[in-house]
């Protein structure tokens, strides 16, 4: 399920975005234990020159952008994970073991240039 | 969207060949619920976590299995003269266990019941000893081979753990030498001549409550850098 992004000016500019994966959808519900599922977020949107300048901003981002501004084959700053966090699962396997395993940076808990 | 799932490669990523088809689900241990929740309280937080460390047991370790016993029970009649309470062969299955993983723990729990002051009984003792032999498994009165743990317990009631670390080791290094332990149970009455404990009772309930587990740490390498660079 899609969290929808705020209205305003700021929808274009790069910002996360909010996905849900339920496993019950997936039809996973009747083997993994715990958590009902994950948040699949991405980054996505524009990164102007303006932006590049302030918010979560890397230094390089803000040296493509001013290229791009003066030379357009120099292509955009783009929009990435800055900060992400692991998920744990608890299932059960087919030997009817219950299992315990994390997985390292899956959930985009922030977004920038 | 979600018909255009990929389930195959999403069962890949998460290093899974199939997806499983638990018919039951198995109770979770209260350390595994504990971890589980522990976890997802920091990545909620967003607090940092150190994956490859499981605090809770105090073992380095990225990936923590439950495996249900397989095992059965022998001579379920009436405690036998000598007074052996329950008899039974444990067997876990180690094939989920990829050899690529370090095995840092290796937990045996006997839940023998839960607790309860209206069920205490006698004073037992519990033996479990390695199955070395594969004709044991079809004796009703087997001989145990190498002794693993010899101990008494008063009133038997709640988990008892032994560390199987070694053993567990050794059955990973090959798998034909996995012939599961073999556990008695002995009700001694004569600590309490004089105290009306009904050893029957203790042994039916001791039968009907029993539960074993082994939790198997692992860490894999590949996802674990040694801790002690990291700190430098």
């Amino acid at each position: 399920a899609a969290i929808p992004v705020p209205k305003g000016s700021c929808r274009n500019l790069c910002h996360r975005h909010q996905l849900f994966i339920s496993f019950r959808d997936l039809g996973w519900h009747k083997w993994v234990i715990a958590p009902k599922g994950f948040m699949a977020n991405y980054c996505h949107g524009d990164c102007p020159f303006s932006m590049t300048t302030y918010l979560n901003s890397s230094n390089y981002a803000f040296m493509q952008a001013l290229m791009h501004a003066v030379d357009p084959n120099v292509p955009k700053a783009v929009c990435i994970p800055t900060k992400l966090s692991p998920i744990s699962m608890l299932y059960q396997d087919n030997d009817d073991n219950v299992v315990l395993r994390h997985y390292e940076d899956m959930v985009v808990d922030e977004c920038g240039c | 969207q979600t018909s255009k799932f990929q389930d195959y490669d999403l069962l890949r990523f998460l290093d899974l060949e199939k997806e499983p088809s638990a018919h039951r689900f198995q109770p979770v241990p209260r350390v595994l619920r504990k971890v589980f929740q522990a976890r997802e309280a920091a990545a909620a937080g967003g607090a940092s976590q150190d994956l490859c460390y499981v605090k809770e047991l105090g073992v380095r370790g990225n990936l923590l299995r439950l495996l249900p016993d397989h095992g059965f029970f022998l001579n379920t009649q009436k405690p036998s003269q000598d007074g052996s309470c329950l008899q039974k062969f444990l067997y876990f299955n180690l094939s989920a266990i990829k050899e690529k993983g370090k095995l840092t723990m290796a937990r045996l729990t006997l839940d023998l019941g839960p607790r309860s002051y209206y069920h205490l009984g006698p004073e037992v003792v519990v033996a479990l000893s390695v199955i070395e032999d594969r004709g044991m498994w079809g004796q009703s009165h087997p001989k145990p081979g190498r002794m693993l743990a010899l101990q008494s317990v008063l009133g038997p009631q709640g988990p008892l753990h032994f560390n199987l670390q070694g053993v567990v080791k050794d059955w990973n290094s090959s798998r034909r030498k996995n012939l599961g332990l073999y556990l008695e149970i002995l009700a001694n009455e004569d600590r309490y001549s004089g105290v009306n404990f009904q050893v029957e009772n203790t042994c039916d309930r001791l039968i009907r409550s029993l539960h074993a587990s082994l939790l198997v740490v692992t860490l894999n390498p590949e996802h674990c850098q040694p801790s002690s660079r990291k700190r430098r």
